[in-house]
């Protein structure tokens, strides 16, 4: 968070932005459920805040090792709820466990999520010297409310959260007044039951949207697969991780003179040449050799004690950094480099031993010096943060991806945020915690900066609908990074970021204040969704509590009020209806600039919206028709209503299935 | 001894603005399935009440079963796990 803001538009310093306009959401409540909160940590400190704001009810319930007077302006809940958690793991003595029985956090990520939402300045923090700045939360003065729901189960070394438990606190956090509800949190694909209600978070946060808080949830880490995003109804807004223009850049200077900007984060002293070493058979040896990272431990240790050793992995994960670091320590070596796939996961290795990330290519120029050279050598430098051009933004490896495998229609993730090395508090007892902070990195990161942005649109705007936020956030958003560069969207290979990337975009927090046209939703729209796919009509009038028929025949799911049009299955072609909304001023005109993707025929009617001040809501119809004639891939372009000052833009993607429900493989 | 898991028996919006009633009513639920106010009291784990109806309960797989054919319940579902990401 030293750096976010800054990268996104929100800087303190202009007096005239949406953080200043807002009072920094000074009073936005924000719902965190996560693994609790320490409430030491100086982000919560309450300096400069006003009184509570009126529509809180809830508070903060006291157990182990905290207090209802830990709890202050900033922080004004805290609560914990373990009921579920325990009935299911009956093994777990709380007396014995390491974790507190209690809102306090144990593992640090429940404190780490809350202060990139609204965690308050703290000057001059860094990890160890790295991304230096000023930690601060998206929503500085917004209220923290923290509901633990997440255990440390120690027999198992895992931390579990109990979608009863979720539940609970998200009914809790209704009747407390949140405004939004942050939650890191998900399960894993594919997603559990045969429709998306039947989940935990899903369920709870209908009843939230319904009452006018936002939900906002991560996409999840299962990326860079396709279908593999998660959270995904359509009245939560689900979250990608995006890395920041920031990196930790560490010179590596080969013997002939040759310097490489690697990446890691290491802190310790520079490492003087030394000799460098890929382990592998020299061709007159019977030994064992390994130049794969997981695998260096069937080297000798004479073959790596007192080198620098350069290994391979085609896995972007830290593990194999890890891995490859713990086998090069054990044998008496002096650092490693890890040639691999960018997973933008970088961590310090532990007792800050020298091990420095590069690509397969760079990997490569390091191995063909080993090989030319008779005595090659090696010096590693000291980490040094890199930040602004020519860093780029790309959507991190792991940042799991659409299409929504449960409703391919409804296009998923809706947004994203930086979520790559985040710096923010945790606990003081936290592994690679620099007094109280630590960089993490995951969509856990990405989401609460939604959840940070929303709070401030909130604070703006207390009428609009958490529909009307998401479509304000959405359609606002950046296709390029915010210096107009193209975002790229890691993988094998890297390839142009796609709205299954990153949904709409990167957040443009200042665009987002003043969308000028929503695509808003209602009870309403939500029971058509739930007709569409298929729920009975009893079950739905259950959930909403009255009486609901659904028309015959039955709408299309495609007619659903989103900020995007996202067709799975075209065949000839396909009309559907969007509905706008003015938010902005009351006599505006707004006409269609349409991008179709190609070899798609996409006509809008009306060409022109009209809005004045009987005039609030306006529909259009758009007919999407192919030229393809075989089952494609999805095709983007963009539709975008456009009154010279507000471009309302929405992604459009389309794949034709001219043999529908076919496992497309020959 | 046939093992009780928590379930989550989801029942839409709730009836009534009264948490306490809402709560009782989900007792009453627990007890004509129990069939004894003791057990329908040491099953209920939560009374979801305030945005919604529901309760996550202790239950057999043929309780669950039996739970989720009465006209009030939407659905019910096995507790499950969530992780941090």
């Amino acid at each position: 968070t030293t750096r976010t803001w800054d990268y996104l538009g929100l800087s303190a310093a202009n007096p005239k932005n949406l953080l200043n306009e807002t009072n920094m959401g000074a009073q936005s409540i924000i719902g965190v459920i996560d693994t609790g909160v320490w409430p030491e940590s100086e982000v919560f400190n309450d300096h400069g805040i006003g009184p509570v704001p009126s529509h809180w009810k809830g508070g903060c319930e006291s157990g182990e090792a905290f207090n209802s007077s830990h709890c202050n302006k900033k922080l004004i809940g805290a609560k914990y709820f373990i009921n579920g958690f325990l009935s299911e793991n009956e093994s777990f003595n709380s007396t014995e466990s390491l974790d507190f029985i209690s809102p306090r956090d144990l593992d640090g990520h429940g404190t780490h999520v809350s202060t990139i939402a609204g965690g308050s300045y703290v000057p001059n923090i860094s990890y160890k010297g790295l991304a230096e700045g000023t930690v601060r939360g998206g929503a500085s003065r917004a209220r923290i409310a923290m509901y633990k729901v997440c255990w440390y189960l120690d027999d198992e070394d895992i931390t579990s959260c109990s979608s009863a438990d979720i539940l609970k606190a998200m009914d809790e956090a209704m009747h407390d007044g949140v405004d939004v509800l942050s939650i890191s949190l998900g399960s894993d694909v594919p997603m559990y039951g045969e429709t998306d209600i039947r989940d935990g978070i899903t369920t709870g946060a209908f009843h939230a949207v319904l009452k006018g808080i936002t939900v906002v949830c991560a996409g999840g880490n299962s990326g860079p697969e396709a279908q593999t995003v998660t959270n995904t109804a359509p009245w939560i807004v689900t979250v990608a991780a995006t890395t920041l223009d920031r990196s930790f850049a560490t010179p590596i200077t080969l013997g002939n003179n040759k310097v490489i900007l690697g990446q890691a984060m290491y802190t310790g002293p520079e490492v003087g040449f030394t000799s460098l070493v890929y382990p592998e058979n020299p061709g007159n040896s019977n030994a064992n050799f390994s130049g794969t990272c997981e695998e260096l431990s069937v080297n000798s240790n004479l073959t790596m004690v007192g080198k620098v050793v350069l290994c391979f992995t085609p896995s972007p994960y830290s593990a194999s950094a890890s891995s490859a670091a713990r086998s090069v320590k054990k044998a008496g070596g002096l650092g490693v480099i890890i040639a691999r796939q960018p997973g933008y996961a970088i961590r310090p290795c532990p007792d800050d031993f020298p091990c420095v990330a590069v690509d397969w290519e760079l990997g490569t120029d390091i191995l063909l010096y080993i090989r030319s050279s008779g005595l090659p050598v090696v010096k590693i430098k000291t980490s040094r943060t890199l930040i602004g051009q020519p860093v780029g933004t790309k959507v991190a490896t792991f940042s799991s991806r659409g299409p929504n495998s449960i409703a391919a229609a409804i296009l998923k993730p809706d947004i994203a945020a930086p979520g790559v090395s985040i710096l923010a508090a945790t606990t003081t007892n936290t592994t690679f915690n620099d007094q109280g902070f630590i960089m993490m990195s995951g969509t856990s990161m990405a989401t609460p900066a939604i959840s940070g942005v929303v709070a401030l649109l909130k604070a703006l705007h207390r009428d609009w609908s958490p529909a009307a936020i998401r479509s304000a956030i959405v359609t606002t958003a950046w296709r390029t990074d915010p210096f107009g560069e193209q975002i790229f969207a890691e993988g094998s290979p890297r390839k142009l970021a796609d709205p299954f990337d990153y949904g709409g975009g990167l957040v443009n927090p200042e665009k987002a204040a003043k969308p000028g046209l929503v695509y808003d939703l209602g009870l309403e729209d939500y029971v058509l969704y739930m007709c569409s796919a298929g729920y009975n009509e009893s079950s739905i009038s259950q959930l909403v509590g009255k009486a609901t028929i659904c028309s015959n025949p039955k709408l299309s799911i495609l007619d659903f009020n989103l900020p995007s049009i996202t067709i799975p299955n075209l065949k000839d072609e396909v009309t559907l209806t969007r509905t706008l909304t003015n938010v902005g001023p009351l006599d505006s005109v707004y006409r269609v600039v349409v991008e179709p993707p190609l070899g798609f025929q996409v006509t809008v009617e009306p060409k022109t919206l009209v809005f004045n001040s009987q005039t609030k809501r306006v529909s259009f119809k758009v007919r999407i028709s192919t030229t393809h004639k075989i089952n494609t891939g999805y095709y983007f372009g963009s539709l975008t209503w456009s009154d010279s000052v507000h471009n309302v833009t929405i992604h459009v993607s389309v794949r034709t299935q001219i043999l529908q429900n076919y496992y497309d493989e020959n | 001894i046939v093992e009780r898991k928590v379930h989550i028996v989801y029942l839409g919006e709730k009836q009534h603005d009264d948490p306490e009633f809402v709560t009782e009513s989900h007792h009453q639920m627990l007890w004509s399935l129990l069939g004894s106010k003791e057990d329908a009291h040491e099953s209920l784990v939560y009374s979801y009440r305030h945005g919604f109806s529901g309760f996550a309960a202790k239950l057999t797989k043929s309780q669950a079963k039996k739970i989720a054919d009465v006209p009030e319940v939407v659905h019910v579902i096995p507790d499950s796990f969530y992780k941090l990401k």
